[in-house]
């Protein structure tokens, strides 16, 4: 078991690192298991960024918008190693900014071949970058309904 | 394993029945606010099996029952069915083209061991197999045990419903069965546990914000 | 001390129902005492409401964008009342559709007589409703500037 | 009462002076993820006089000091400067042109009484005095005390600064003075307590989601 996990953990931390580049247009990113705990199986697991031109620091000083890109590089390492057959993302791109969201919709085309991806979202450069659109009406006031919509 | 349709009926803000095709690649849903977006994803987390209310923004699982609008009464029940195809198959089941997912899945079907071993295969998803709309539960009887299985159809509709009793039905393709054995058999396919796939609005930093020790949980869940 | 607190009480009450009719094209709100304390100076306050063509509801119940729009309705009405010589928003519009953005900067434009407003964003409506723009730049990577920027 | 500008230097990601100059009506402040648009927020609320570290996204006081960059070594101490026309008159102090607010301001003056009462009233807010940038703390001596003051100036400044050491120190006008002068003296203008003016990043829902005794206590400040 500990091999196993040790074995996954570096190979998350591997895609986690390329994500983070990815998506941030350098700089890099570390997984580490907390000294803390003596047994790796038991250990937590800290997460130090370094947008690029900062130094490295604890995610709690990141901003707003650097923190839901660093999120979504640990999500995307996850998948890369172990793909889910679905995923749902709810308004993940709402603190982002024009140049961040086209990098996050960038990467998530590579997941697109493994993963149906469900992407709730209010942003038209995310729209752009979907395969399909779907809209959620409530023409009757209180009663949703889903509608195939096409993009203008 | 692949998401083919949801069907929605009663459940939040989609009082008729509604379906929701999943497509392949990145699905845009987008609407105003307040028009439902959210509650698809709720439905998504429900059907598979979610225990807590506060995890689908309510108070009380009832909650979930459409509680009407301008024009309309309350229900007295939600219903959501997730219809899989290629179950146990690996990837997105592409590849084993033949329509029978155990074709080239992970081998043995899902062994679940339970009380009364009865040889019940699961039938095959009948498109016109309604469960009766409204409220009155099904017998007791026809629970379903998954045991030694051959051949997982093509096809498998995972359903739940509640009553405003606040009782919860569980249903695999047609018949009743109990939480544990949906839990059983998602367990074995690329699903798991759902830690990580599915993120609620304004919830991406939980990813990150968790204490060292939570999120440990998703690197096990992974690997 | 009680009758002070009642007479803001119902005027904060009459601007929040107004500012959430505005906010929402329709609907209504309402602020209640809790019952469970006696005394007046000791209540906490309940808000509840109802977007047009819904029931009204716990502010549980509402959706993202509606939850934010409901707390813009509130603090407005607090301004309202006893206007506070500045006021920072930072990244509010972020849940807000465009429909809703166009009428939160509409509302916003109520206050700007009494109030220094800062609005922190990345939407454009907003950009485009503020009298002045300020850019914030890193061009030495991790050290802030301020400039004065036009919009184009 | 107006806020007319702010200078920065050295807190956060403000390496050089900063200064922010506050216009009538909407600013809209923007920039790429992570330029240090909400560090102009935090600084506000910092030299108003903001106690709780995590408020200002910081586990410690003294991580507001700018703490380097690739191309920076960190500062000593971070000092925030806010400069204010019109302190004590009503509204934006437009109405009183005469470029003193006590003109037409809440009459009586702010009324602090400290332990040893000096007549000391705020000195004219000079644009050149600028507190000796690095790590020197000025003198104790100079502290400064109001009391009995007739005339308060056309524009008051208000200083904060922090060392690595931790300590923080207040100044009013070029004279230190002590946390409790800045809270009395903005107590008795229209800024009250702030609880409701600064609203940050990805915290709209609090002022809902509080709990109703909290929420009162946005009431009670304005009423
Ligand atoms: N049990 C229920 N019965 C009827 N309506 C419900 C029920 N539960 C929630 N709703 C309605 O659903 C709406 C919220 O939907 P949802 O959160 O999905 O919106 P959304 O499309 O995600 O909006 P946003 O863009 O603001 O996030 C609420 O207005 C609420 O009235
Ligand atoms: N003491 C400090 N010294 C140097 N830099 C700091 C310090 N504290 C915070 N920062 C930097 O400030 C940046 C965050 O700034 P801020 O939160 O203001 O960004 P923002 O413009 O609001 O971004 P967003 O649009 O994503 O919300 C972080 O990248 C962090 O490195
Ligand atoms: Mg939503
Ligand atoms: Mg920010």
């Amino acid at each position: 078991a500990r091999e196993r996990f040790r074995g996954a953990f570096e190979a998350i931390q591997e895609h986690f690192q390329e994500s983070f580049r990815t998506l941030f247009g350098g700089g890099r990113a570390e997984l580490r298991l907390s000294e803390e705990d003596e047994d790796v199986l038991e250990a937590g697991i800290e997460v130090a960024a370094q947008p690029p031109g900062k130094r490295l620091q604890k995610i709690g000083l990141l901003s707003g918008g650097e923190k839901a890109l660093t999120a979504v590089a640990l999500l995307v390492s996850l998948f890369r190693y172990r793909p889910s057959p679905f995923c749902i993302l709810d308004e993940v791109d709402a603190p982002l900014d024009e140049a961040n969201v086209e990098r996050f919709t960038r990467l998530l085309q590579e997941l697109r071949s493994d993963t149906q991806l469900i992407l709730i979202t209010h942003n038209r450069k995310s729209m752009e970058a979907a395969d399909l659109l779907y809209g959620v009406t409530m023409e009757e006031p209180g009663v949703s309904k889903i509608l195939p919509l096409r993009f203008e | 394993l692949r998401l083919d349709r949801m069907e929605i009926l009663g459940f939040k803000s989609f009082y008729g029945r509604t379906r929701f095709d999943f497509p392949d690649g990145i699905t845009a849903v987008v609407g105003p606010n307040g028009c439902g977006k959210s509650n698809i994803g709720d439905a998504i987390s429900w059907v598979l099996g979610e225990q807590k209310a506060s995890s689908l923004r309510s108070d009380r699982m009832e909650d979930v029952i459409f509680n009407g609008s301008e024009g309309r009464r309350p229900l007295g029940m939600a219903e959501v069915s997730l219809h899989f195809k290629n179950l146990l198959a690996d990837g997105n089941g592409h590849a084993n083209g033949n329509g029978h997912g155990a074709g080239n899945g992970h081998g043995a079907a899902p062994e679940v061991t339970v009380a009364a071993d009865r040889e019940v295969p699961i039938p095959e998803a009948a498109e016109s197999a309604r469960p009766a709309a409204g409220g009155a539960p099904e017998s007791q009887a026809a629970a379903l045990r998954i045991t030694e299985i051959e051949e997982i159809p093509e096809e498998v509709v995972v359903t739940r419903r509640i009553y405003r009793s606040g009782e919860s039905e569980y249903v695999l393709n047609g018949q009743r069965c109990r939480l544990k054995d949906i839990q059983d058999l998602l367990a074995r396919t690329d699903i798991g546990s759902r830690l990580y796939s599915t993120i609620e609005q304004g919830k991406i930093d939980q990813v990150l914000a968790a204490r060292p020790k939570d999120r440990r949980a998703m690197f096990e869940e992974a690997a």
